[in-house]
């Protein structure tokens, strides 16, 4: 499974 | 976007601008520690560097360039224009400490073996150890000027704050990120012992001085 960079966050 | 965490964020920003004003007004850096301030400005270089990769929302980028740009504008007060003021003598927690651990454990435990990815998890973990120089000055001088303690408590809530909203997150959005509710949990706790203090005596209009 291919990694999702997903920081929304600050 | 839900309450918790716009709140988080203006008291991370509150936290940011007392701090630039307690410089700039008292011209002086006294009591404020350079070695925390060093690692914050670490913090957001290395969070921050998806500015160039992922666009998520001109907020977010706002916010992110504001961070960055105040974290250097604090650095520059403090080891360049105010230097004179600057209390090194009692800023003497090693930060090697924080940062070798922190950039070891970024490698070991993250979402993903990739550059970015270990430098975000590089930045969460060492956000929640950051203020301990901070901590330990004032345990040594045993006080903290008032505008450095509500700069602490501004800062310290903006995690607090946080945590409720990762709680919501979790429930409205089942959203989960374990690296960075532990971390945000921990640095947390390292407030704990200041927020009595400041509660205590701060909202009492008192100083901020240590039990002997």
């Amino acid at each position: 499974e291919e990694f999702e960079y997903d920081h929304d966050e600050l | 976007m839900n309450v918790f965490r716009l709140t988080g964020d203006i008291a991370h920003l509150l936290a940011i601008i007392l701090l630039l004003m307690k410089i700039w007004k008292t011209r002086s850096c006294a009591g404020v520690s350079g070695k925390s301030q060093m690692m914050f400005a670490l913090v957001f270089t290395t969070r921050y560097l998806d500015l160039i990769t992922n666009f998520i929302s001109l907020y977010n980028t706002t916010m992110k360039m504001i961070f960055i740009a105040s974290s250097y504008g604090t650095l520059y007060l403090m080891f360049l224009k105010f230097r004179a003021t600057y209390d090194s003598n009692h800023d003497t927690f090693r930060m090697e400490f924080l940062v070798v651990p922190v950039a070891g454990l970024s490698f070991l435990v993250n979402h993903d073996f990739s550059p970015l990815e270990i430098l975000w998890t590089f930045s969460i973990y060492l956000e929640s150890v950051a203020i301990l120089p901070q901590l330990f000055m004032i345990s040594k001088t045993g006080e903290a000027e008032t505008i450095t303690s509500h700069y602490l408590f501004a800062l310290g809530s903006y995690r607090a704050l946080y945590i409720l909203n990762w709680v919501y997150r979790f429930y409205f959005e089942g959203f989960f990120d374990l690296i960075a509710v532990v971390a945000g949990c921990v640095q947390t706790v390292l407030y704990c012992d200041f927020f009595y203090l400041y509660i205590t005596k701060v909202w009492k209009g008192k100083k901020l001085t240590l039990p002997a």
